[in-house]
């Protein structure tokens, strides 16, 4: 669960300040699933990335599961991300030299998790995200879509309880879009996962609880929805 | 105008055979405004590469305005793609030392046009794709829907006769599509430019004249639309 108060993101380039977050307050609870929605360029990344620490704030506190992110160190921030946290990036950020299965492995090996249980655990969410047959393939040798799909698998395959995703669905066809729903859905109804997604996709809307609207930078609405 | 004759790409991994696209027969006239959708991994991407030249197809032709692309030599589609085509990749593909006026400048500047013209021009485009006052920022510094125009704003900028673009809207919300859409379709009307898109965007669809639809590498239907 994750709770922002009075967050704000100032970015600075030389004296012009832009003010990519303002004021957010917002709270999350366990086994929520929520969208974050907003024309390009209304925060939502920023957003995102902040909760994850993968940023800072200008002002504001973050809480992920009670802790203070946005106090924390880089180590236990790195620790934080490795144990509880899923993060979907909205450019994927796969590592090229490594094969899909290999990066869906990295964070696991990190977890300390052994070599057989990394293949089974891989190969099978790989397959779940369609990719089945793709294992071996480096990310340029994927399609676009296939690269996406591989950044998810990345960051469910250890079960987090927290997944942060930003447009996980951007680069794929309605049928492969709706089948990932459906898992992360599948995820959230057995294991309790919290997920929030940034997204421009009206069908990804429509499997969230609630919806957190953005507008330049501030939440415009915050409603549940069917 | 494009056509293509017989075209097949098969990719090598080791001893497999990947056959990204199969027989592939396709004409596209001048002022045509075509839409290219298809599943992930169906081969839009493989075809848009071929097209411009940038992959050399296993077998088949592909011409553009009357020129053998699959028998060019690279300095000659080197020439072709400066002076005759606009290319957005579905990574973009930005310059990350360069700000966003300069990356819309590069090609400009390798035409030979003069430096108050590139600098008109661009600051012109950038306002057309709702960039305005971002002109001197990195890509690294704007959003992933922000990047995805500059990318388009580079491809048109010059004024090709034929426009390559790999789903340009998979990062952009419904209204900055729609205005992104309503720009291309004037330059279609105006100018003439020819148009092929891969999408997942059904608003992308609903722009086009027609539709191509892939599937596992072949073309399934090709119908005019309304
Ligand atoms: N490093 C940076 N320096 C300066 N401004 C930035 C930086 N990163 C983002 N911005 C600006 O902050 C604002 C919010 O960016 P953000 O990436 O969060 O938007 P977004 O909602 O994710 O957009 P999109 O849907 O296009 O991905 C934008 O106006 C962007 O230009
Ligand atoms: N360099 C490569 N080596 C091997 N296979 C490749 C390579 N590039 C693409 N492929 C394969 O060729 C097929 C077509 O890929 P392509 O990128 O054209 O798909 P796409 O329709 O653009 O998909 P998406 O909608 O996900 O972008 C896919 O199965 C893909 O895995
Ligand atoms: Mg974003
Ligand atoms: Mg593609």
């Amino acid at each position: 669960p994750v709770t922002c108060r009075h967050l704000n993101k100032i970015y600075q380039q030389g004296h012009i300040s832009i003010p990519a977050l303002v004021d957010i307050n917002l709270e999350i609870h366990q086994n929520d699933f929520v969208c974050l929605s907003g024309p390009s360029g209304s925060g939502k990344s920023t957003l995102l990335n902040l909760l994850s620490g993968l940023d800072t704030p200008t002002s504001g506190e973050i809480e992920v599961d009670g802790q203070r992110v946005d106090e924390m160190s880089r180590a236990n921030l790195a620790e934080m991300r490795l144990h509880k946290i899923g993060f979907v990036f909205q450019a994927y950020n796969l590592i090229p030299v490594l094969s899909a299965q290999e990066n869906v492995e990295f964070v696991m090996q990190l977890q300390g998790i052994n070599r057989q249980e990394r293949a089974k655990k891989s190969r099978t969410i790989l397959k779940e995200v369609g990719l089945k047959g793709l294992e071996n393939r480096r990310p340029g040798d994927l399609s676009g879509g296939q690269q996406q799909r591989v950044a998810v698998a990345r960051a469910i395959v250890s079960g987090p309880s927290l997944l942060l995703a930003d447009e996980p669905t951007a680069n794929l066809d309605s049928q492969t879009a709706e089948s990932l729903m459906q898992l992360l859905r599948t995820m959230n109804k057995e294991h309790g996962t919290t997920f929030l997604f940034s997204t421009h996709d009206k069908l990804v809307m429509d499997y969230s609880k609630r919806l957190v609207k953005l507008h330049d930078g501030r939440i415009k609405s915050d409603e549940a929805q069917a």
